[in-house]
């Protein structure tokens, strides 16, 4: 099993070949993909080895080759379709979000359970309530789930989402949830960035 | 310096020990903690080395006393005031959300500099307007700010918690705002574990 360290950290080197594809440059090297992550350039060579070679002993990563592989490994070369399940503040405030347009995951669907919020029209979409789930998951091609309902409600709102053929869930909810093993699971939490920043202003000489 | 990744393993770990705690667990190791977090025994000491000796070689940590330092040095061990600005959606989901008392971070004060947000209670607390930041900062000893404000209005209320003197800001808006040196920022992004879903959900055998 690949640690969950080396995903995030080829997301940084994605952001990073990214940055650096837009700025015409064609070359890099483990090194330099090193000290814009902050990792050793050991770890850079270590974690790309997990899924092939790349790149050239001596000579370095030709750019767009290697964010072409990267954007494959991630899963990032097609577009990813999701949906929210829950438009109440956090739902909303993250439908309208600009940035998950930012690779290819596109908004599909909202949904709710609440007759008051059924109905309406969010940053774009008709709400729908939880009975069509089943239907527009399959009829849209929805992959992954948002799940911004109150924590009491999540697990029986992750259930429909699972019943319904969700293979992934970006769960909000401050709770654990279970699911079956093809099903992936990622929780999500602001407060690790808080933790850091209390860290800083205790060493600020650290940063 | 110290690279950020480092400082988020250190969270990582203390989340572990606060769980072996819980547990009435009173010794570890290197191996358990690397095993837990998902990186090297190796990471681990090397991680902890920069805040000093602490274990005993051969013999490993005590519990207690491991997590009462990176307490220490995470700045977890005294409470934490913060304010959030901008009660809309975003900021009232977050002044509703359970867990950031857990590690001593309380809710001060609410802010807004839409009149018809002002003067409301939310999450118990009335929303002050943004003239009264510089004394409600003082008063109530506000070290961190929630910036939850429109992209546009990101730099403006940036300032104003700086000229008020707040000390780290943790920035939930889409833009890069600029700061004084001695102002620590911290960028939020929900989406960051999105990438990591996609990647489970194409590569399956690997969780
Ligand atoms: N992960 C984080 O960092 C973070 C931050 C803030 C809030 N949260 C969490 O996000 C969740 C939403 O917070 P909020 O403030 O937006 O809550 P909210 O009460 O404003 O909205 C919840 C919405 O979910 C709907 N709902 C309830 N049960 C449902 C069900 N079974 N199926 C479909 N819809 C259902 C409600 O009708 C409502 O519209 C909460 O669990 C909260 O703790 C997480
Ligand atoms: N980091 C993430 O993952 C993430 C997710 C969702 C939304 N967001 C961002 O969070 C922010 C808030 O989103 P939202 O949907 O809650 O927006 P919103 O429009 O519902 O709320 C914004 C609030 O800020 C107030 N405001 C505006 N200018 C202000 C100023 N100068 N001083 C004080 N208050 C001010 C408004 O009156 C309003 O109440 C946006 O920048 C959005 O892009 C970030």
């Amino acid at each position: 099993t690949i640690p969950t360290a080396t995903i995030s950290r080829l997301v940084t080197y994605l952001r990073i070949l990214t940055s650096l594809e837009n700025q015409g440059i064609k070359n890099t090297s483990s090194e330099q993909l090193a000290e814009e992550a902050q990792v050793s350039a050991f770890q850079v060579r270590k974690d790309l080895a997990y899924f092939g070679r790349f790149g050239t002993r001596g000579a370095g990563y030709t750019v767009p080759t290697l964010r072409r592989e990267l954007r494959r490994i991630l899963g990032l070369n097609r577009p990813w379709n999701v949906a929210i399940i829950g438009m109440g503040r956090l739902g909303q405030a993250i439908s309208d979000y600009p940035h998950f347009e930012q690779y290819d995951f596109s908004l599909k669907a909202c949904f709710d359970n609440n007759a008051k919020v059924i109905g309406q029209t969010m940053s774009g979409h008709q709400v729908y309530g939880m009975d069509a789930l089943p239907q527009v998951v399959k009829e849209k091609g929805i992959d992954i789930g948002f799940l911004t309902v109150p924590q009491a409600a999540a697990q029986a709102a992750a259930d429909a989402l699972v019943a319904a053929g969700i293979k992934g869930i970006l769960n909000f909810a401050p709770v654990v949830i279970n699911v079956p093993r093809e099903v992936h699971v990622e929780p999500v939490d602001f407060l690790a960035g808080l933790k850091r920043v209390s860290f800083y202003i205790i060493n600020p000489g650290l940063k």
